[in-house]
């Protein structure tokens, strides 16, 4: 800085612009990394597809139409607004399904959670999405597993198991907090969900609009509140 | 609150807006385009010192008291955020998963003197 300028706040000499400018930008990328709880910035291997997020977004959100969202939806396909968060640290996570082994009667579909948020939050609230495909009029049953790993062995146990009737294409919900919660309790971070039909009625998901109607958990957390002592 | 113009030297809002595409972080945060990490700078004299408004407070009060009584021990003011509101993210975690939080408190709307 020029000769004889002082910083007003602290009386030191006042940084040159570029450099204090460099200063900022750290301190901006400390201060969001260490409040997300991340060492670095995550690397992004593979993109969900636009569609698919703006679908997953347009469900999650279907519960709870929020007039600043719906028709603030821009024509342009972008993200909706976010609203203005309240004090307390919550997140929403959506996890879209990786593939794991399947059959012609069995699919397995697995999901995963950031260590920085299985190890520090408690889940409030958890819900798989599934978009069926069915093949043809009637009825038909699909038995959903939530599987975990069993702390003993390579194995997986069953944590849940679930009966539905499909009886028609379209979106189903089903409630997975607690499995959540307590993969989380064991520290792992993985969801394993395996979807089992009859014999003849091949992949109940629709696996041709598998850009906008792939399978995903919404999650709502809150991070855990450090332990505090309250003296009077 | 005040923010700061010229070659203010009062106690003010400083403006500092970090674009997350020029330090190569738009492919991990979806949403918003930037951060306005704002932050206060500048003097606080002692006649500036707890003027309630800026950053009226019980302990302004209290400050006020001591130097109606004994204007030496006042203490020295600083000029510190009076009203901030958090940053709304929406980002890729590295598993690829999309999370959405609230971090309280991260932007800077007003600054004042203690």
């Amino acid at each position: 800085a020029p000769k004889g300028v002082w910083c007003p706040a602290c009386g030191l000499t006042a940084l040159a612009p570029a450099a204090q400018r460099d200063v900022l930008i750290a301190l901006a990328k400390q201060s969001i990394l260490s409040k997300l709880r991340l060492q670095d910035r995550p690397n992004i291997t593979q993109m969900t597809s636009r569609g698919a997020l703006l679908t997953a977004l347009r469900r999650t959100r279907v519960q709870h139409v929020d007039a600043a969202i719906s028709p603030g939806m821009p024509r342009d396909g972008g993200i909706p607004r976010l609203r203005p968060g309240i004090g307390l640290q919550e997140y929403e996570i959506l996890s879209f399904a990786e593939s794991g082994s399947s059959t012609s009667h069995r699919v397995h579909l697995h999901f995963r959670f950031a260590q920085e948020l299985a190890g520090n939050t408690e889940i409030l609230q958890a819900t798989l999405y599934l978009f069926w495909a069915v093949p043809g009029p009637g009825t038909h049953p699909v038995t959903v597993r939530l599987l975990q790993p069993d702390p003993m062995g390579p194995n997986m146990t069953v944590a849940s198991e679930t009966q539905l009737e499909v009886q028609r294409p379209g979106w189903a919900t089903l409630d997975v907090g607690q499995a959540v919660q307590s993969l989380f309790g064991q520290g792992s971070q993985r969801l394993t969900v395996e979807l089992e039909v009859l014999e003849d009625w091949g992949s109940p998901l629709l696996a041709s609009h598998r850009d906008s109607h792939w399978p995903f958990v919404a999650a709502q957390a809150r991070a855990r509140m450090p332990h505090r002592v309250q003296r009077r | 609150g005040i923010d700061c113009s010229g070659d203010s030297r009062m106690c003010c809002r400083k403006e500092f807006f970090v674009d997350f595409k020029e330090i190569g972080w738009e492919d991990w945060i979806i949403q918003p385009e930037g951060y306005h990490m704002n932050y206060c700078v500048g003097l606080c004299p002692l006649h500036m010192a707890g003027i309630p408004g800026l950053a009226a407070s019980f302990h302004t009060a209290v400050l006020n008291l001591i130097k109606a009584n004994n204007a030496d021990a006042a203490v020295d003011s600083c000029c510190v955020p009076t009203q901030r509101r958090p940053l709304s993210l929406l980002y890729y975690d590295r598993d690829g998963n999309i999370v959405k939080t609230d971090i309280p408190d991260m932007i800077v709307d007003a600054c004042g003197c203690t």
